[in-house]
This record gives structure tokens, C-alpha cells and sequence, in this order.
């Protein structure tokens, strides 16, 4: 997190707001209500509280403005600069400007009013841009689905630094961003797309070309809005250009990059016996057309083409894939081998030969 | 829309770019143009360090050069406050 500069700060815990005008795109209800919900994010997590009122000078005056609006930071039309708010102060400290040539709305297409509410009102509270990419206060837009949105510890931090704690009995805490070359990192799930890799870890995932070294952190909803975040297995069906993402007993179906429907459907649909709960990690055999579902320590084979179950399963992964023991966090098929991924830990197999043939650090692919 | 996962194309119009990058650091990372420094003092930094600057503060690959990642973030929407500075 970065203080603004010279730390400006509100003296009183008390703030009040007002909302000035409203955007034609969004119901005035559903203004208010995104609006309140942004305000509630800081709240929660320090001493602040907010009153809104409804006429005369509010602490934070919050108004949808378009082009040049007199306060010698014009807006540039659709795209671009999104919002933007002042420090705290007097007069137009504190106040919040959305450019109304943006498209705000309550969900995922257009912009999110909630998301850029809440990222604003943290300047007009003192704080600037953080670098972490997983903070509230980060510069660029990405859309969160509102319902899984969490402050980040990052930004929990910076605003009991200016306020001091909340006042609540238990502090809160908030996710902390993954750090890609962290000897401690360990994943959700790992799948390949369309010749890239793609590592999964909370509401995040890297996405990796076993070629080049960039890799790149993002959210999954910034690519996926309807997906949730904590997604446990994943894996490619090459022929088909589709991958499937688990969670708990439901599963998503990407064909090529996109969603094929936003509604997930049920692993027992594949066959999978009622008293599995959820999928610790699965593969896919390109050469076989076989898919491997590993739940605890043992493990189920899926026929692509037929479309069902093979007979004679669970079998007990140890007996099939010795040196592999249970709870996988992640596996996936690239060449020749197997990796499998448990905790920090990861575990090149080779089928040919049923053997591990080497252990690395799960984040071996990042080139750390 | 989101489900355009390969990004940027990878090169485009020269001064388009630069005009693009000109414009970002001069609104989010204090670059100041010859025009709006009165005082030549050797202390201006060039674009090339500003822009070393903002790819630090994106976590991307400083080079100073307005690469391909460099630009697809500059095109993202984003907040209308600087990054550095008031």
C-alpha cells in the first residue's frame, strides 16, 4: 500500500457523503445500494463510519461528471480514465468523480460501479496506488464478481495505518496476493490451454508458455466473470479444445477460451459416486483419451470417447503411480511425463515406467 | 470483451504509441514536457527512465522500452489519479 503524499488524513471518524446526481445507465436504487456497499468496505475494517446525507456539503461528494468538469483533470470519454477522487480536505477533498461516459452497471459487463466506488473512495480516505496486482488500490480495472470480493490484507493495511485499527473485537484480515517465485507456493489446480499452462491458486491464476519465460498473474474473473474463485482441478481435453474446472461436486466447461454456459454442471453427471465430495486433481491422457480423477488416495478413469466411468475403479493411486501418495493438489499431462503437484512439491512421473523420475518445487515452470 | 485471452496485436503505428505513452506518463508518473518546464534543469527525467518508472510499479519487465506488455497495460481502464506523486 503507498500513503498519499504528506498523508493527508480526516480528523474525524465520523464522515458523512452525498450523492449529488445519478448515472441514466443504473436504477438511483441500485446507485445507492453499490455506493453504501463501497463505503461499507472501509468501514468494516477501521474506526470510520459514514453518514450519508442528502443535501448541503458533505464530507465526500460523490457526482458523475463528463469531459472537463472544472476541476483541471478532465475525463477522456468511454474507456480510459474510469473515475477519479481527491485527497482529504476541505472543499473538493475527499470527492469522487465517475465519468459518465462509462457504462456503470451492477454486473459484470461495463464497469462495476461498486468496485470503482470502493477503489476511489480509498484516495478520498489518503490512500494512492498500491502495486500490489491484488489490491483494491492497484491503478487498472478487473472486474470481481461483488459477491466473492474480499479487501486485501494489502489494503487493510494501509488503511489501519492511517486510522489505526478497526473497532471491532476481532481484527479483520484479508487475502493476500500470491508471490509467483514464493518457495512456498503451492497450487489449486493446473491445467494446459491451447499450448499454454495455466496455474490456479485462489482467485487467481498464472498463466504460462512452457517457452517463453513471462509469466503473468491474473484474476480468474477477469477472464471469466461467472467462474469462482478456489477452483480445485482442472485439465485440457486436447482433441476437443476444452477445459474442465472443478470445484467442490460442480464443474465449468471452457471450449477454446471461453465459458460454454455459465451454469456448472454435476461431477456425478460423469459418473462419479455420490459419496465423492469434491475432486483433488485430474489429468487427462492425450494418447489414451483417458481422464484420471484423484479424490483423497485413490483415483477414477474417465473415457473420453465413450463418455463413461471405466469399470473396476477407485483404485488406490499408490498401486498405479508408485511414489505418489495421496492428497494431490494438482496434476497434469505435458509430453511424456506426469506432474504431480502436493504442496511445495512436485513430482515428474513417468508413465512408461511407473516411476518418479525427479521431485522439483511446484513452481519449477516459473523460471524463478 | 473477456474472452479475447490473447491479447494486443503485437505492433502498431509508431507515433500512435509513442502519443500513447507520452500521454500515460505524463498523467500518471509527473513526465514533464519541454514545453511545461519553464526551468531546464538536468534533473527532467527522460521518458525512457518515467517509463522504467511505471513498468517497476507494474511489476512488468523494466525496459524501458514500450514493449507489447508494456502498452496492453497502458490500454487498460484505470483510475483517473496518478500513480506517483499529487
Amino acid at each position: 500500500y503507498v500513503l498519499t503524499d504528506g498523508n493527508p488524513k480526516w480528523e474525524r471518524k465520523n464522515l458523512t457523503y452525498r450523492i449529488v446526481n445519478y448515472t441514466p445507465d443504473m436504477n438511483p436504487a441500485d446507485v445507492d445500494k453499490a455506493i453504501q456497499k463501497a463505503f461499507k468496505v472501509w468501514s468494516d475494517v477501521s474506526p470510520l463510519t459514514f453518514k450519508r446525507i442528502y443535501d448541503g456539503n458533505a464530507d465526500i461528494m460523490m457526482s458523475f461528471e463528463t469531459g472537463d468538469h472544472r476541476d483541471n483533470s478532465p475525463f477522456d470519454g468511454p474507456n480510459g480514465f474510469l473515475a477519479h477522487a481527491f485527497q482529504p480536505g476541505n472543499g473538493i477533498g475527499g470527492d469522487v468523480h465517475f465519468d459518465e461516459a462509462e457504462y456503470w452497471t451492477k454486473v459484470s459487463n461495463g464497469y462495476n460501479l461498486f468496485f470503482v466506488a470502493a477503489h476511489e473512495l480509498g484516495h478520498s480516505l489518503g490512500l494512492s496506488h498500491s502495486t500490489d496486482p491484488g489490491a483494491l488500490m492497484y491503478p487498472t480495472y478487473s472486474y470481481i464478481e461483488p459477491n466473492e470480493f474480499h479487501l486485501s490484507q494489502d489494503d487493510i493495511n494501509g488503511i489501519q495505518t492511517v486510522y489505526g485499527p478497526s473497532d471491532n473485537s476481532v481484527q479483520p484480515t484479508g487475502p493476500t496476493t500470491p508471490v509467483t517465485c514464493d518457495s512456498k507456493l503451492t497450487f489449486d489446480a493446473v491445467a494446459s490451454m491451447r499450448g499454454e499452462l495455466l496455474f490456479f491458486k485462489g482467485r487467481y491464476f498464472w498463466r504460462k508458455h512452457p517457452q517463453m519465460t513471462e509469466v503473468d498473474l491474473n484474476f480468474i474473473s477477469l477472464f471469466w466473470p461467472n467462474l469462482p474463485s478456489g477452483i480445485q482441478a482442472a485439465y485440457e481435453n486436447v482433441e476437443r479444445d476444452q477445459v474442465f474446472l472443478f470445484k467442490e461436486n460442480k464443474y465449468w466447461v471452457l471450449s477454446g477460451y471461453d465459458l460454454v454456459y455459465s451454469h456448472p454442471k454435476s461431477i456425478y453427471d460423469l459418473g462419479l459416486p455420490k459419496n465423492v465430495k469434491r475432486i483433488n486433481a485430474a489429468f487427462n491422457d492425450e494418447n489414451s483419451g483417458k481422464t484420471y480423477f484423484f479424490v483423497g488416495n485413490k483415483y477414477w478413469r474417465y473415457d473420453e470417447n465413450s463418455r463413461s466411468m471405466d469399470q473396476g475403479y477407485p483404485k488406490k493411486i499408490i498401486n498405479d503411480f508408485p511414489g505418489i501418495g495421496k492428497k494431490i493438489d494438482a496434476a497434469f499431462q505435458y509430453g511424456r511425463y506426469i506432474y504431480f503437484f502436493i504442496g511445495t512439491r512436485q513430482f515428474q512421473f513417468d508413465p512408461n515406467v511407473k516411476r518418479v523420475v525427479s521431485v522439483m518445487k511446484s513452481n519449477s515452470w516459473f523460471n524463478c | 470483451s473477456s474472452s479475447g485471452f490473447p491479447v494486443a496485436p503485437e505492433t502498431e503505428d509508431e507515433d500512435k504509441n509513442n502519443q500513447l505513452v507520452e500521454n500515460y506518463l505524463q498523467h500518471f508518473y509527473n513526465l514533464e514536457t519541454d514545453k511545461q518546464s519553464r526551468f531546464k534543469n538536468k534533473n527532467i527525467k527522460t521518458v525512457t527512465e518515467k517509463l522504467k518508472e511505471m513498468q517497476a510499479f507494474f511489476g512488468l519487465k523494466v525496459t524501458g522500452k514500450p514493449d507489447v506488455d508494456t502498452l496492453e497495460v497502458m490500454k487498460k481502464p484505470r483510475c483517473g489519479v496518478p500513480d506517483v506523486g499529487q
